[in-house]
């Protein structure tokens, strides 16, 4: 079971160590302003009231120990001071969210491994349900399990999934089709796909991330 | 194409008009602060200052014209009247984020298609994803094909996809089973289940929200 520290617990920083708490993980929280370690107590596992862009309160923490540390600090310059000293001692796993996408760039280069821009992520998430679009996007189901929907081009166009041999071509598997806003399963070598339509395929996520176009 | 309404430019609000337009969707976004109208000006296709919790106003805006209206009002009274003049104007289709759950069944009582409690849903989401579990929430693919991962219980533990009938019983397609942190097609009516595994069904969004165990 793995260890989690959140650095920060403005909304985001809580929302995320309440889903974790929810789901039996132990969650130290971490905040420099005492009203929130106040107002937060009893809630997570663990509270400290500390300034985590200090490296020997880092080290105080034990912060390394943590598999996972989240850091939930919303101003730019202090977000990318903390991950900097996350890395320094050794953090194995740094999620972090960003502003904007500049902010994002800067925290990938330094090393983190998962950057989130909250209200980006889930405007898009939102109009893509409310335009009644198909997701294009690539939606994580497990580790080694994720879907994405492809958009059919002219090269395939007509032809079923054994002449284009699916499998062997993308390295994936094709599941479902989704054609004039109708659903429909993909399960026999004889079914046809055409130009427009969205293939939804199964695989792993660095496979299904080359695939463009079909 | 869907014309959208956004009423409550905060955080929300702005990120789902901003989704939406990213999309080529047309968005008026409506708001009672002078400031917020005049911040976002050029951004969205049309930006009106106004009162919304106020039923003239809201016949003079038009507002039962739009296919979809986002309330993105966070005071939770406020939201809730603004709703429900919506609804008495007649509305199509309504989505309004919630506070908490008390807000949101509220909002359902009172006639929302559909509430978002935006912090706790991606609190959720990203916990499961830190947990490196795997995900057990219905996902949204498309309007009829949604997927959702169930836990495999002692009842038909040991029997293959054949023998429980599966898509006879369960009125959905199996089309991957998780085991011991790993994922395996499911394309032979020979290939077992066991308890503890987690099997991704497919299929539309009202028989998957039926189906609580396997
Ligand atoms: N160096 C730090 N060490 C510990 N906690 C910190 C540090 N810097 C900021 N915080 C805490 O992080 C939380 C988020 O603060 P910040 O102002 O950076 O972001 P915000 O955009 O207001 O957050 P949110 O939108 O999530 O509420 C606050 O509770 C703040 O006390
Ligand atoms: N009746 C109304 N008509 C139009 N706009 C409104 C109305 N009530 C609130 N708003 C606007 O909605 C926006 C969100 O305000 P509110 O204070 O309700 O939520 P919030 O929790 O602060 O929002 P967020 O967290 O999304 O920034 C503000 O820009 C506010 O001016």
């Amino acid at each position: 079971n793995k260890e989690f520290a959140v650095i920060g617990l403005g909304g985001f920083g809580l929302a995320i160590a309440r889903g974790l708490v929810k789901r039996g993980n132990s969650v130290l929280g971490i905040d420099k302003n005492r009203m929130v370690i106040e107002n937060n107590a009893g809630e997570l596992t663990d509270l400290v009231k500390a300034d985590a862009s200090n490296i020997e309160t880092l080290n105080e923490l034990g912060i390394a120990d943590f598999d996972v540390v989240i850091v939930g600090i919303g101003a730019i310059e202090r977000s990318i001071l903390t991950v900097q000293l996350l890395k320094e001692v050794g953090v194995e796993f740094i999620m972090a969210r960003a502003q904007n996408e500049t902010h994002e760039h800067i925290l990938y280069k330094i090393g983190v491994d998962k950057v989130i821009i909250p209200e980006k992520d889930m405007g898009d998430r939102v109009a893509m349900m409310l335009s009644g679009s198909v997701f294009l996007d690539i939606v994580d189901l497990a580790e080694d399990f994720s879907i994405a929907g492809i958009k059919v081009g002219e090269k395939y166009s007509g032809m079923n999934l054994g002449e284009i041999e699916f499998r062997k071509t993308f390295g994936v598997t094709a599941i479902m089709v989704h054609r004039n806003g109708k659903s429909y399963p993909l399960n026999s070598p004889e079914d046809k796909l055409f130009k427009g339509d969205v293939v939804f395929v199964s695989g792993r996520y660095e496979e299904l991330e080359n695939i463009k176009e079909i």
